[in-house]
């Protein structure tokens, strides 16, 4: 991360901030919703309180303005620029400007508001851009499903070098009350390996551990059995041939050698031959019959041969085209017995490569006894 | 990459020149600087900005730095005041 040279961010934690005007591309609901929230992002992990205010100028003054728009910043059409925003500070200071000529929106045709909105606070609290990928204060946009996002590591970092952490107040702990164990509600998992012989599925802070088809899940904290790795984790892979485990979240990875993270992890994606637009991996898996491990990005997939340790040429495809009935998105994978099951949302496809085709639709948490 | 035609170089130059301007600091102050130090000066913000966002360093504009140039992004600049 980086802030502004010489500038240490606003000198006071209540801070007001007012929606001047609206996009058509959106309703004024979901613009509200989508500011809000994308304020939360920051508070959530600082002392600051953002207020809404309508009549009188506020703190971060929030537009949506085309081409010149009264600041020496002209915007430049669909695409390229997106919004800016500037520098804590009187007057201008704080205010965000989002370009008109783009599609805004609360989903993932155009760019997402709330997305692009957190980023731009950012700069509005102080943060300069980050060159790391993962980061949401990396200058380029990408999507992510804005329910799965987790401000990554380095904004917290970079935004509390600012402001200090947010106290939390203690909460007394309420024993839990035993539940039908939530594996067995509709889930969405983060990730899914083999290992050894288990099935884990990730989600969240936790993972479940399947250790045989006869064994009831067992639910784990996923620091409990590696400190070292990250929580929210985003894909992961066994490559049986070295005994290993990769597991990635944003543009960095860490290999997993039974209960022990690799003295140097984590690498980096680009290692693998990624290039450099892609900024996470949404699922990977690894297909013992071919030898070919298969990266999961948005609606394409890249296959890396572990022999050569290299992309092969013919990768990135799309994923409707590679693998007929799986649907366009992919957000966890593996492969048991031969087969390959997918997840997309609360859907589980099981794949049979020899014959290219879906051959069950399964419940995501088919495998957890429910 | 297909061979570049001189008029995608002659493209691909105007539109990594206006980027550097935006994102870099590239002053081109309308003046005609020299060819020569103007070029110089062209490469070394290509440089800062391949080594930002970790391409290969190469003060040249290759397939990867101009796909870089084009992902939409926030319109703060990323080195500088």
């Amino acid at each position: 991360y980086s802030i502004f040279p010489g500038n240490s961010g606003w000198r006071k934690s209540e801070l007001t901030y007012r929606i001047v005007n609206y996009t058509p591309d959106m309703a004024a609901a979901e613009v509200d919703a989508a500011i809000q929230r994308a304020f939360q992002v920051w508070s959530d992990v600082t002392p600051l309180t953002f207020t809404r205010i309508y009549n009188s100028v506020a703190d971060i003054e929030i537009s949506f303005a085309a081409q010149v728009h009264n600041d020496f910043y002209p915007f430049d059409g669909p695409h390229g620029t997106l919004a800016h925003a500037f520098a804590p500070n009187n007057g201008i200071g704080g205010d965000a400007h989002f370009d008109e000529d783009e599609t805004w929106t609360s989903g993932s045709r155009g760019y997402n508001l709330f997305l692009v909105a957190a980023h731009e606070f950012g700069h509005s609290l102080g943060l300069f851009h980050s060159s790391d990928p993962s980061a949401l204060m990396y200058p380029t946009y990408h999507f992510i499903e804005p329910s799965e996002f987790h401000l990554p590591d380095d904004d917290v970092r970079g935004i509390q070098s600012l402001y200090g952490a947010r106290e939390v107040p203690e909460v007394p702990m309420v024993p839990e009350q035993p539940s039908t164990p939530s594996s067995c509600q509709p889930i969405t998992f983060d990730a899914v390996t083999t290992l050894r012989g288990e099935i884990l599925f990730f989600t969240n802070k936790t993972f479940w551990r399947q250790i045989s088809q006869e064994s009831q899940a067992e639910h784990h904290l996923i620091k409990t059995f590696w400190d070292a790795l990250p929580n929210h984790i985003q894909a992961a892979y066994e490559y049986q041939d070295k005994d290993q485990v990769l597991v990635f979240k944003g543009a960095k990875y860490w290999v997993i050698n039974g209960y022990e993270v690799t003295k140097d992890s984590p690498k980096s994606i680009y290692d693998l031959g990624f290039p450099r637009t892609v900024r996470r991996v949404d699922a990977a898996v690894h297909d013992e019959n071919t030898g070919k491990t298969y990266f999961f990005v948005g609606d394409k997939f890249w296959s890396f041969d572990e022999k050569k340790q290299a992309m092969d040429s013919v990768t990135p495809k799309k994923i409707i085209d590679g693998l007929p009935g799986v649907g366009s998105k992919v957000h966890a994978a593996f492969q048991k017995n031969g087969l390959l099951y997918f997840f997309d949302g609360h859907r589980q496809y099981e794949f049979n490569a020899a014959k290219k085709r879906v051959t069950r639709v399964l419940k995501s948490n088919s495998w957890l006894k429910c | 990459f297909p061979a570049e035609t001189p008029q995608d170089s002659e493209e691909n130059a105007k539109f990594a020149e206006e980027y550097l301007k935006n994102y870099y600091n590239l002053k081109t102050d309308g003046v005609r600087q020299g060819r020569k130090k103007s070029g110089s000066q062209i490469s070394e913000k290509i440089r800062q900005m391949q080594d930002f966002f970790g391409l290969e360093v190469t003060g040249r504009l290759d397939s990867d730095t101009m796909e870089m140039m084009h992902q939409p992004r926030c319109g703060f600049v990323d080195v500088g005041e």
